[in-house]
This record gives structure tokens, sequence and C-alpha cells, in this order.
């Protein structure tokens, strides 16, 4: 199974 | 190109940076950076750094009301309520005008530094775009796999499985039609197909897209404006 991560976990808040 | 994708954004305008728009896709997967540089436009005037909330259904019914060959002039006061949109058709002497509602968006901005990249290919936009589409009815999943001789496309699904392999090649007449990759260290992604094909959307907007993939990162793909970008960050599915 495969899991699709929110692309908010990759990156810093400004 | 961006408005299956979100439906509400803030267009940043300042006199340097021209327009640039970040913005999440709902679902939270997909990243969108658009940079409109001060010079793509004939005139380009900001006298204050300025946010204009847009939602891009209400934009594109507004821009669908001029034709190509007008002129279209973009307006907005210090503190607007309003974007104005002008389309003039200089021959025929018909001036239309719109007033477009502004809204106040929260959105969360993202910091996006240069990534160290596993390999950068770049090939032609229409090609990336056929290979999503078509891989698309196959799985719901596309996997990507680079390697220093070859970038392989491969989908799995219940009615079968599939691949196109392109390998490097340069033509020198029409340069735009060329494979080309560059590889610090092989690498095998897989991305939704969903997304992907909300990604090539932009496909009429360059001749060829860059796509930057690096192991467990968002892979970026990269459709260059005549002055500016518009740039797609996608997080890549994981084994569970």
């Amino acid at each position: 199974d495969e899991k699709q991560p929110s692309i908010k976990t990759f990156f810093m808040p400004e | 190109s961006i408005k299956d994708s979100v439906k509400l954004c803030n267009f940043n305008c300042s006199q340097s940076q021209g327009i640039t728009v970040q913005a999440i896709d709902d679902s939270r997967v997909l990243l969108i950076a658009l940079k409109i540089d001060a010079g793509s436009f004939q005139e380009f005037r900001c006298d204050k750094d300025l946010v204009l909330g847009l939602d891009l259904e209400s934009l594109s019914k507004i821009l669908k009301q001029g034709n190509n060959e007008e002129y279209l002039t973009l307006m907005a006061e210090d503190s607007p309520d309003n974007l104005m949109a002008v389309f003039e058709d200089k021959k025929k002497d018909r001036i239309s005008e719109f007033s477009l509602k502004l809204m106040d968006i929260d959105s969360d901005v993202l910091t996006i530094d240069d990534m160290e990249t596993d390999c950068t290919i770049t090939l032609p936009a229409y090609e990336f775009a056929k290979i999503a589409k078509d891989m698309k009815t196959l799985s719901e999943s596309l996997k990507i796999v680079v390697t220093k001789d070859s970038v392989k496309f491969n989908a799995e699904g219940q009615i079968g499985t599939g691949s196109v392999i392109l390998k490097p090649h340069t033509d020198m007449d029409k340069p735009e039609e060329s494979v080309k990759i560059e590889l610090n260290s092989p690498v095998a992604l897989t991305f939704g197909a969903k997304y992907l094909n909300d990604i090539v959307k932009a496909t009429s907007l360059s001749s060829t897209v860059t796509i930057k993939l690096t192991d467990k990162s968002p892979a970026l793909f990269e459709y260059k404006l005549p002055s500016g970008y518009l740039r797609y960050y996608l997080a890549p599915k994981f084994d569970d």
C-alpha cells in the first residue's frame, strides 16, 4: 500500500 | 493552468518581483509557485506592494471576455476591493471593462529553498503530457525511474502494466525536442497520476518541462515562461 504525504511536511512555514 | 488545482489564491505584486503566486492544492499534495517578471508585461507599474486575493474561477470568467488579439490592462488601487480588467481592440476602437471582487485569503506561505537534486530531466512538454494522460488510464500511481541511460515511466494497474522509456538524445534542428538527463545518483519515485495530470495542464505554456527528482523529496516540475516560471512541487508516495 502507498501513502501520500502532504506537501506541507517537506517545507517550513515562512 | 492552475484553476483546477486551487480555487483561491493570493497574487503578490511588487515592482521588483513582478507578480508571484504561491498556492497549495486542496488536497495538500501539490505546491504551485508562479512568477511573472515585470519584464513580461508591456508596461508594469507597482507603486506599493500589493496582495490581490483572487478566485481563479471568477478570474477565468473575466479573462474569457476578451479576445486573443486584444490588449489587456489589469489595474488595482492602493487598498483595493476590486481588480479592474480592460480589454482594448485598437483596430475596432472597442473597449470592454470588467471589475472583479477581491477576497481576503488566508494562506500558509512555505519557504522553498534551492534543493540538492539527484537528477534533472528535460523533455518536450507535450511528450510528458501524453505519458501522464496515457498512464493514468492504467493506474492511479506513476513510478519514475531514472538512470544515466534512461528515464522510465511505469504504471501498474488492475488491468495490467505499462511503461514508457525515454533515452537522452539531442535534436540539433529542434532543441526543444531533445531529452536531457543530468544525473548525480539514480532515483525511483512514485507519484499520484491525478496530480501529474493537473500539472500537465500547463503544457501549452512552454515547449519543454524540466523535472527535478530527489530521493524521498518532492519532485519539481518547471515550465519556463518567456520571463518567469510556473513550478509545481509534488510530494511523492511512499510504501506503507
